[in-house]
């Protein structure tokens, strides 16, 4: 899958 | 999001405010490692691509939003505006050394073998380093002028904040992110010597400069 776990911090 | 986390976020964005404001009202980038901007502006670029798949909230958009078009702002000015002001043969730390070996890193150890995940873990293993170069230019030059010593101590103020508020989110929300956490703490040391000087010396009202 062309996408990343969900990041919330920066 | 916890008041760590936040003034860590604000800390960072001090770090890089402070350094276009430097150059840009002295106009010149002198004492700076243009190296370690290129690599930020490529951990930035990395490591926000969600941007185009994921939407978090107002204020994680805004901030990844000022943090890539800052740092693509720094590079414009040390390499092209400012460029004749640039210190390149003091700039001399060999960059490949960092981003091959994080590169490979990346693909060994990472949460997933996706591609925006592999680029998010490449992100979080070279901005542990980045600073390097810029480390090395001051201790090649021996000294390092005021602002520049400012912009440095909260570039490292704001991941220390960041292991804080990792540590706090452990305990109340359960969030544990081995990767970002070792690599962060990577980073916080290799400011440790810096800050002493900075607290020693700069707080003091000196000059940093390093023993010849």
């Amino acid at each position: 899958a062309f996408e990343m776990m969900e990041k919330d911090e920066l | 999001m916890n008041i760590f986390r936040l003034t860590g976020d604000l800390s960072h964005l001090a770090a890089i405010i402070i350094l276009l404001l430097k150059i840009w009202k002295t106009r010149s980038c002198a004492g700076i490692s243009g190296k370690s901007q290129l690599l930020f502006a490529l951990v930035f670029t990395t490591r926000y691509l969600d941007l185009f798949t994921s939407f978090i909230s107002l204020y994680n958009t805004s901030m990844k939003l000022i943090y890539v078009a800052c740092s693509y702002a720094t590079v414009y000015l040390i390499y092209m505006k400012f460029k004749a002001t640039y210190d390149g043969n003091h700039d001399t730390f060999r960059v490949e050394f960092l981003v091959v070996p994080v590169g490979g890193l990346s693909f060994l150890v990472n949460h997933d073998f996706s591609p925006l995940e592999i680029l998010w873990t490449f992100s979080i293993y070279l901005e542990s380093v980045a600073i390097l170069p810029q480390l090395f230019m001051i201790s090649k030059t021996g000294e390092a002028e005021t602002i520049t010593t400012h912009y440095l101590f909260f570039l490292g103020l704001y991941r220390a904040l960041y292991l804080i508020n990792w540590i706090w989110r452990y305990y109340f929300e359960g969030f544990f992110d081995l990767i970002a956490v070792v690599a962060g703490v990577v980073q916080t040391i290799l400011y440790c010597d810096f800050f002493y000087l900075y607290v020693t010396k700069v707080l003091k009202g000196k000059k940093l400069s390093l023993p010849a």
